[in-house]
């Protein structure tokens, strides 16, 4: 554990509560897709069934079933409970053009041929790409609102904090997770447009992140 | 270490 892997973490979650209580307290997910939260609660899910296969850390376990937890929950309240206020007609990102290949790609490139690490190759490529329809839809909507970039923004500062947690572990435990690397380093470059924008519109403007 | 990893990330 290191201080960037260790605010990685921090990140990630508060990004989780962030969109959570946003959803709670407005008792509404507009401008939310659901489809992203669904692809994060697979991702979790197919990850993270090495709770009943290996133990790491009370840290480590504490934090997949909060993750988990958190994630279902989003989910929950989006699908189930604020319904009402799902924007399906702008969620319309076609999940199956990531699902396919991902799957695909899992097959092909993974560490062993074992369904569990099928399973978690499986989870880091589809999280590198979970964020599209959520991207997806502030593209097609022309907006966000400041706390849905909030939560962008947590969640790409989550990922740049684990590029720094690989260099660092690189250097000094030789430790050097190719798989994860390199979807980590995908995913953080769909990341730099939304950066650019959060910095430029919602930093300096009213709060809405409008696109030009 | 490339090859089997010890998934210890989250």
């Amino acid at each position: 554990m290191n201080i960037f892997r260790l605010s990685g973490d921090v990140c990630h979650l508060i990004a989780i509560i962030i969109l959570f209580l946003k959803i709670w307290r407005s008792k509404s997910c507009a401008g939310i897709s659901g489809k992203s939260q669904v692809l994060f609660a697979l991702v979790f899910t197919t990850r993270y069934l090495d709770l009943f296969t290996s133990y790491i850390s009370a840290y480590n376990t504490v934090m997949k079933v909060v993750y988990l937890l958190l994630a279902y929950s989003t989910v929950g309240l989006i699908f189930f409970r604020f319904r009402n206020s799902y924007d399906s007609e702008s969620d319309s990102f076609r999940v199956e053009f990531l699902l396919v290949p991902v799957a695909g790609l899992s097959f092909l490139e993974n560490y062993a041929f074992t369904p569990l690490e099928i399973l978690w190759t499986f989870s880091i490529y589809l999280e590198s790409v979970a964020i599209l329809p959520q991207l997806f839809m502030i593209t097609k909507t022309g907006e966000a609102e400041s706390i849905t970039a909030h939560y962008l923004l947590f969640l790409g500062l989550y990922r740049a904090l684990y590029l720094a947690n690989w260099l660092w572990r690189f250097h000094t435990e030789g430790f050097y997770d190719q798989i994860a690397v390199v979807s980590g380093v995908v995913q953080t470059i769909f990341y730099c447009d939304f950066f650019y924008l959060y910095f430029t519109r919602v930093l300096r403007g009213s709060g809405k992140m409008s696109l030009p | 270490v490339i090859g089997r990893i010890r998934h210890d990330e989250l």
